[in-house]
């Protein structure tokens, strides 16, 4: 009975998307002040399991935004060698 | 292509609605 999950269920998949991306985005400034946007986006880009998940329990949560912290300083530090 | 000034990931705007990968030129 989780209420999130239910609310989905009926919606299509770009609104899934939008809405666990509205969800998601409150929380992220608690474990990351900075790139927001971008964390949430990462998190709501991959399969609903994992942004759902991240809602349900907060140490995920702590979790996926460094790991989609590392991933963009990676990616940042990649393109400045170019 | 604006592919330099759009890149992965797409950031999430409250509100605007998601387009996922669609935001980024390929």
């Amino acid at each position: 009975q989780d209420p999130l999950t239910t609310t989905l269920a009926p919606a299509s998949p770009q609104e899934q998307k939008q809405m666990l991306g509205e969800q998601l985005f409150p929380l992220i400034p608690a474990v990351h002040p900075t790139l927001t946007g971008k964390i949430t986006g990462m998190l709501t880009d991959t399969d609903n399991s994992e942004p759902l998940c991240v809602l349900e329990t907060p140490v995920s949560l702590a979790s996926k935004a460094d790991e989609a912290v590392t991933a963009l300083q990676e990616k940042e530090a990649a393109q400045k060698a170019k | 292509s604006n592919g330099s000034s759009i890149s992965w990931p797409p950031e999430f705007h409250p509100g605007v609605p998601w387009k996922g990968l669609q935001n980024i030129d390929p």
